[in-house]
């Protein structure tokens, strides 16, 4: 990995969180 | 042969050498992944950051997470008892983690956090202090900066009405906070160069 940003996943867990995925929600 | 993953959003500095490079992580990232989606809600209700294109409110999220958590979680660095306490609820002494591996760094967040705690912020002004935090984080791969200045100096100002109807005879104060983003600025590049050279085998 190259963006420690990536690296923790970050990108994918603010999207989920921005677009307020049920399924993330119910976890 | 020891391991340490000396963050405070873990719940402990110690890594089971048992498990996998890939469950070290898991663990780790079911450890930080709440506080990153309560960064995301804070965003959702800081006004006008929403009328931001959904790719730079991803960008500014990517880029200022750990600076708001940095302020979120000043209070976790205890510079009167040099202790820091991680998610799991113990304490370490400073000389515990240094011995873990941990340096630069941890004297900067000490230090970040001893002067931010000192000024003494109520809760609505750290909060809008925050906001300020995140809209000024990196602005490298943003679609419209613009906007986003814009939303900046917005709130900057909301800042320094509030921080000077709160504290009329401190003036000082409004000045130190805007000198608090690039010290966030620098601990967050050192934390990354730190991200990049963990590795777990």
């Amino acid at each position: 990995f190259s963006d420690p940003a990536s690296n923790l996943g970050l990108e994918d867990i603010i999207r989920k969180a921005l677009m307020g995925n049920l399924e993330e929600r119910q976890d | 042969n020891r391991l340490y993953l000396v963050c405070p959003m873990n719940i402990s500095p110690h890594v089971n050498l048992h498990k996998t490079g890939h469950e070290v992580w898991e663990e780790f990232s079911h450890c930080f992944t709440p506080a990153v989606r309560e960064v995301v809600e804070f965003a959702k209700k800081i006004p006008g950051f929403r009328d931001l294109s959904q790719h730079d409110q991803v960008s500014l999220l990517k880029a200022g997470t750990f600076e708001v958590l940095v302020v979120r979680f000043a209070s976790l660095f205890n510079v009167k008892d040099r202790t820091v306490t991680f998610l799991g609820g113990n304490k370490y002494s400073v000389e515990t983690l240094k011995a873990m591996g941990s340096g630069y760094l941890l004297n900067a967040m000490f230090d970040f956090s001893e002067k931010l705690m000192n000024l003494g912020l109520s809760e609505e002004e750290m909060s809008l202090f925050t906001a300020v935090v995140l809209v000024s984080a990196d602005r490298s791969g943003l679609e419209n900066v613009n906007s986003v200045e814009a939303l900046q100096e917005t709130l900057i100002r909301a800042l320094r009405s509030l921080i000077t109807r709160n504290h009329p005879n401190e003036s000082a104060i409004f000045t130190k906070l805007l000198l608090k983003l690039p010290d966030l600025r620098s601990l967050n590049n050192v934390h990354s160069e730190q991200l990049l050279a963990f590795k777990v085998h």
